[in-house]
């Protein structure tokens, strides 16, 4: 299925979202 | 109590996006976060139109929520 591509799902849009902003708000001082 | 860390985690993200204040989250507030976030315009749409199940356009915390609930159970955080 070309729809499926690893990371351009939108379950990996999401995780890359969701994790961009975990390590936004434990990376920042 | 993993239930309240989730909703509370949930809710500081949802106000980073709601930079206004207003109560929920519109497409444009969703790509004001590019630059802030490293992720692409389009990457950012795609964010926002999985999370608003609706699709009326606008992303309440109630559907941010969900979206994150589903997140933390699909994948697995280090």
């Amino acid at each position: 299925d070309p729809n499926m591509k690893a990371g351009t799902t939108s379950e990996g849009v999401l995780a890359n979202f969701f994790n961009s902003l975990l390590s936004k708000k434990t990376g920042s001082p | 109590q993993g239930q309240q860390t989730m909703l509370g985690k949930a809710n500081e993200f949802f106000q980073i996006c709601d930079i206004e204040d207003k109560g929920f989250i519109a497409r444009c507030d969703m790509q004001r976060l590019h630059g802030e976030l490293p992720l692409s315009q389009e990457e950012l749409e795609k964010v926002f139109d999985t999370l608003d199940a609706d699709g009326n356009g606008f992303l309440t915390l109630e559907e941010f929520t969900t979206g994150f609930s589903q997140f933390l159970h699909g994948e697995e955080i280090p």
